[in-house]
């Protein structure tokens, strides 16, 4: 599903490199569990911008599906981010005018899905990250977890394939981060391929495997014992 | 220093009241160590807002210091907030368009200090976190978790007497994070009040005193027997 060769990203501010991302080979099939994790500042969060068509790679091959996505047009990209990919981003990034309901419906208007078929996915997506009371505040009117978890639901609610989620528990305690846990943990048994950075050992631990960052570069890929 | 008494803190949606703060009996002295924990949306950035003197009260009282807060002018208040309180917001709140060393050296400037001075403390603050090789980058080129450290280094660089941190460790892995908590202590050994919202019990562990929120409520309010 995803093949990463020899993949570099490297930034420039002003006159310096930064070499976010060095050598990165990394495959992941369809139905995996990964869990990327590594110290701040990593390149934790750049490989998933990568992954999920967000950004583009300095020099290296990354395959989807079989597809070279830098062969890919607009389009193909946009329809990639919005239908077959969940994101979830270390920073929400909601629309601050817009309340929980119309944040978590925005994908499926882009989708072209009806607006009574939106209105009850939407709904069941909040419910399933708790929030069924917070639908109406906006993003400045909830907690930080609360905020998090309208991410979760936006990213999930038009049942992608592929689940990206940074850093998904940060800002939550850790009884509603189980909760989040296991609703991932019941997507990966529907079949969907998770991809999940963390810093939190009990969620790597969720997962079948772990890649480990270092610097940029993938110090460790193993199995996870645990699970 | 902190005295509360049957604090309440209401929110208004539209029709709805969102009663996120209720009869909040609480008392804090000078030098301590207090974790504030609790469930997603059960207070805690509310409450923490109001010791800084950030939001007010719907009822009940707070002294500051032998002040009554609802009877301090603007200036006061304005005093309060540059000078004896350094606040790690949860969602950092760094200007986007400063580099790092701009957004540490912002208090400074509010307090009249000469620049070079304001150089020599700003560049010490951002060493003390480990960012002296970031100093140049604006919040977009930095890392969840680099964000973060600058949001630290702004709150600490003018020495305040009280350390308001809400989930200072929510994106760093374990090591980053201890190095922020060894901080944390370090200050707190120096006389300095610190007050952390988390919800780790590892960062919990190092407060003298935990006071735990639920729905608005404080359930309990104990010394740490771990630390
Ligand atoms: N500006 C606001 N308007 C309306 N409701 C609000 C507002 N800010 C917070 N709330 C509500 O008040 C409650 C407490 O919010 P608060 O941010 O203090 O929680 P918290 O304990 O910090 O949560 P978290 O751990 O998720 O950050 C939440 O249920 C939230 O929805
Ligand atoms: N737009 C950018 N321009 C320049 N440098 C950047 C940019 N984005 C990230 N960086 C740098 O690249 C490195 C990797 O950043 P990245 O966000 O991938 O780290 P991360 O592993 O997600 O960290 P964290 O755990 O703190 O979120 C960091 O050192 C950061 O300073
Ligand atoms: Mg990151
Ligand atoms: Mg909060």
């Amino acid at each position: 599903l995803i093949h990463f060769k020899d993949v570099d990203r490297t930034y420039q501010v002003g006159q310096i490199k930064v070499p976010a991302l060095r050598q990165i080979n990394m495959d992941i099939v369809r139905g995996e569990y990964v869990a990327i994790m590594g110290p701040s500042g990593s390149g934790k969060s750049t490989l998933m911008n990568l992954i999920g068509c967000l950004d583009t790679l300095t020099s290296g091959e990354y395959w989807l599906s079989g597809d070279d996505v830098s062969k890919l047009t607009d389009n193909e990209l946009a329809h990639i981010r919005n239908r077959r990919v969940g994101f979830v981003f270390q920073t929400f990034n909601l629309l601050p005018r817009a309340n929980a309901f119309r944040n978590v419906e925005l994908p499926l208007i882009y989708a072209g899905i009806t607006p009574r078929k939106r209105k009850d996915m939407a709904l069941k997506a909040l419910e399933s990250v708790g929030l069924s009371d917070r639908i109406n505040h906006k993003p400045t009117e909830l907690s930080g977890g609360q905020r998090q978890r309208v991410a979760i639901a936006r990213a999930l609610v038009n049942n992608p394939s592929i689940i990206l989620a940074d850093e998904p528990t940060g800002n939550l305690d850790s009884a509603t981060g189980e909760e989040i846990l296991q609703l991932f943990t019941d997507l990966h048994a529907a079949g969907n391929t998770m991809i999940v950075v963390t810093h939190e050992e009990s969620v790597a631990a969720r997962a079948a495997r772990v890649v480990r960052l270092l610097d940029g570069r993938i110090v460790s890929d193993t199995l996870n014992s645990h699970s």
